[in-house]
């Protein structure tokens, strides 16, 4: 949040100011299986993040402007797309290859291999490479957060123009950004890493809806639902 | 749209803030 509201744009600064602030992780003490701990957290974690996600769609300009329908498919395409852009600009740049899905939850390959989720992390260190070796700033995170909402590909849609016109002002958006800092091709390559973006997401759920499955691991329900509508 | 009931309730309640 250092940056805040330093973009051109007004879209893009209103964005990042109104970016959640980064939330902690409580720490699972409720069973001394240290693998399963780290999965409980992680889910936790999950759960506040997506509730967050959910308040700050609200404010993306033109969200609310659509039809309560749509505004529910969206969110229930993209949403782990838009959590893992938070995850990926976090764990730029962090030691030892970690993901930090918090500041007090950094997770190296080691622990997520314990964890079960070994693929999720070679999938996640991939999206993350990919945005560092950009240097993805925190106002191309948030505007790409919005713009994988827009375009999660929901079908069917019930206003499909509306989500177009929704969807034409983040793009618009993105690229006045980076316009107005003289870097007119970032834009184009953001958006050529939302199939990165999307096949990461995927891993991630299929992750998820396994360790409930197999393991057993208790998910909230808001998490559920979620899941439940892919 | 039954089956998404707390996403339903979420974005219906725009005035007060998401609730952890």
């Amino acid at each position: 949040h250092a940056s805040l509201g330093s973009s051109r744009n007004k879209v893009v600064s209103h964005l990042l100011l109104t970016e959640p602030v980064p939330l902690a992780a409580n720490q699972d003490d409720s069973t001394n299986d240290s693998s399963l701990r780290t999965l409980l957290t992680l889910c936790d974690l999950l759960n506040r993040e997506l509730l967050l996600l959910i308040g700050w769609a609200k404010q993306i300009p033109g969200f609310s402007g659509l039809s309560l329908v749509d505004q529910m498919s969206l969110l229930q395409s993209g949403w782990m797309e838009a959590l893992l852009v938070g995850v990926a600009w976090r764990s730029q740049g962090a030691s030892r290859e970690e993901l930090v899905f918090a500041s007090n939850l950094q997770l190296d390959e080691a622990e997520c291999r314990a964890a079960g989720l070994a693929d999720l992390y070679e999938a996640l260190r991939h999206l993350t490479a990919r945005y560092e070796s950009m240097k993805l700033s925190a106002e191309e995170a948030a505007a790409l957060k919005a713009v994988a909402l827009a375009n999660s590909d929901a079908d069917p849609l019930d206003c499909p123009d509306a989500v177009h016109r929704f969807q034409d002002g983040l793009h618009e958006a993105l690229q006045e950004h980076e316009a107005s800092r003289r870097e007119q091709r970032r834009a184009g390559r953001l958006l050529m890493s939302l199939p990165l973006l999307r096949q990461t997401a995927d891993r991630a759920v299929h992750a998820l809806l396994r360790l409930h499955r197999q393991r057993r691991v208790p998910l909230h329900k808001l998490l559920l639902e979620m899941l439940d509508a892919k | 749209k039954e089956k998404h009931k707390i996403l339903h309730r979420l974005l219906q309640n725009s005035t007060s803030p998401v609730e952890l």
